[in-house]
């Protein structure tokens, strides 16, 4: 009876936009954006991806999004950063 | 004896749909399917981007397990030989037909569409597929162009016609054979439009005036969005049109008549699509199949119509990864019709009054995700539940990372009240 989630993932080459970001190749992935969707709140994390092994480094984030669905349903207002959410984001890790 | 499955998937179709309570396009197709379907509204794709997307929900797993990010691999070789959702099927003593663009054309579907495991014949791919990205644009000049935007006279294309019409024409061609040998079939129809070039017949602009069109609600690049996030659109600026445009990389923006104009051409695209959808279900009504056929509705991921800056896919943003998901399975969405009634009758756009078909008569909000189309596919057409996978899948040829959402369809509201007057009865 839980809540569903629903996960999404990205891939990137680098941290800033190049001319392969939308479609980089395996072997020039470097971060894997992971997203968490819930009825309440879309929680995205950009963390470190090894192409060699598959693996995603979770300690490794190069930057994250937390977008509140009631009040930006159009994700313009990322407050990932901001304090007030600080209590939010530990609630969800 | 097993219902029949109609799965139709369409390249790019982000839920601008009358039954997902869009006030500009004409679907009434569409909408006429979800008035018999339990229609869920918060659908989202595992990857917005087409191969990794289709072979995880064909599939059921999540792309951590097919290993496929990109468009270079095939996961029976590259990760796991996982079966298929029409593999399962087939092995259920289903005929398996694939027309179209299900699986993604290329390495990741081993040059075969995963051809035999999934499929009975040999997959059908219109013979105009070939022609999607060649110059067949007419420019203001009179020359031909590989445009974004294009809007063609359908006789003058090569063949003198396209290919998601010739794809209608032969699932129907496939639908009469089924019927005529009385034969327990799972039917996959891939459309590839709204898929760039937009490249639809041009009179369905004309349900689009642009003076109606406006930009997307937030069209510039939020302040707060981490760099990582943003997509670059860099498919769509290859494009004759938009290379002419000389737009800056990687932010632009795009002029905003331009980009009302893709806009536009999107939605005409979506029209044109919903055309396809009509003639294809109007054909299952004529074939007397439409009591014994679960229909599923869904699309590969969504697309960025200049929101936050951005167009296209590419992105984790709901506009990118939310998919509109429909089941009509007889007698459970709907009340058995008697055989000579007619479920699904074609609504031509260009006539039909937007309104007067009700929105989905039952809607789920749960968020629901594209890996659960296996299980849940397998449970509605009583089939053993393909088991869970453990926490490490690689050698488990059978196995699903996506639950069932056939729970959520008695959670789902019958939409009795009418919250939208315009579009109801």
């Amino acid at each position: 009876d839980e809540e569903p989630v629903a996960f999404s993932q990205y891939p990137r080459p680098a941290d800033t936009p190049q001319w392969n970001s939308d479609k980089p190749k395996l072997k020039d992935i470097r971060i894997m954006g992971y997203s968490m969707r819930t009825s309440d709140y879309r929680y995205t994390v950009w963390v470190q991806f090894n192409p060699n092994n598959f693996s995603a480094n979770f300690e490794d984030i190069h930057a994250g999004e937390l977008y509140m669905v009631e009040t930006d349903p159009n994700q313009d207002c990322n407050v990932y950063n901001s304090t007030s959410h600080g209590h939010f984001l530990k609630k969800i890790l | 004896d097993g219902m029949n499955i109609l799965f139709i998937v369409v390249d790019d179709l982000r839920p601008v749909l009358g039954c997902y309570g869009d006030k500009l396009v004409k679907s009434p197709n569409i909408d006429q399917l979800a008035s018999q379907s339990v229609v869920f509204s918060n659908a989202y794709a595992q990857q917005a981007v087409c191969a990794p997307s289709r072979v995880s929900f064909l599939t059921g797993r999540r792309p951590d397990t097919t290993r496929l990010y990109d468009f270079y691999s095939y996961w029976r070789v590259h990760a796991g030989n996982y079966s298929t959702m029409p593999q399962y099927f087939k092995e259920n003593g289903y005929v398996t037909l694939s027309v179209g663009k299900v699986f993604h054309p290329g390495v990741s579907s081993n040059y075969s569409d995963d051809y035999p495991y999934s499929w009975s014949i040999p997959p059908f791919h219109p013979s105009t597929e070939k022609y999607e990205n060649d110059k067949t644009c007419r420019g203001k000049d009179g020359k031909l162009y590989a445009n974004l935007l294009c809007p063609v006279n359908v006789t003058e294309m090569p063949s003198g016609t396209l290919p998601d019409i010739q794809s209608t024409e032969e699932a129907i061609r496939l639908l009469n054979v089924m019927k005529s040998k009385k034969q327990k079939f799972f039917l996959a129809v891939g459309y590839h439009k709204p898929h760039i070039p937009l490249r639809y017949p041009q009179e369905f602009l004309k349900l689009y005036p642009l003076e109606n069109i406006t930009l997307a609600p937030d069209p510039w690049v939020p302040e707060k969005l981490p760099s990582v996030a943003y997509n670059p659109w860099t498919d769509i600026r290859q494009r004759d049109d938009v290379e002419a445009l000389n737009v800056s990389f990687p932010y632009g923006p795009l002029p905003d008549d331009f980009q009302r104009q893709i806009r536009q051409n999107y939605y005409a695209a979506v029209s044109y699509l919903d055309m396809q959808v009509g003639l294809l279900l109007n054909a299952l009504d004529d074939i007397g199949l439409s009591n014994s056929t679960i229909v599923v509705f869904t699309a590969d991921h969504g697309w960025s119509l200049g929101e936050h800056g951005e167009w296209a896919k590419y992105s984790n943003f709901d506009v990118a990864t939310r998919v509109p998901l429909m089941f009509y399975v007889p007698g459970v969405t709907t009340s058995s019709v008697g055989q000579r009634e007619r479920v699904f009758p074609y609504l031509d756009p260009f006539s039909h009054i937007s309104g007067l078909v009700p929105q989905g008569k039952w809607r789920s909000k749960k968020v629901v995700e594209l890996v659960s189309l296996f299980s849940t596919l397998a449970e509605l057409a009583g089939l053993q539940l393909p088991p869970t996978c453990p926490e490490t899948s690689f050698h488990v040829a059978l196995c699903t990372e996506g639950a069932s959402i056939v729970r959520y369809f008695n959670a789902s509201e019958e939409k009795d009240e009418c919250d939208e007057p315009y579009r109801c009865f």
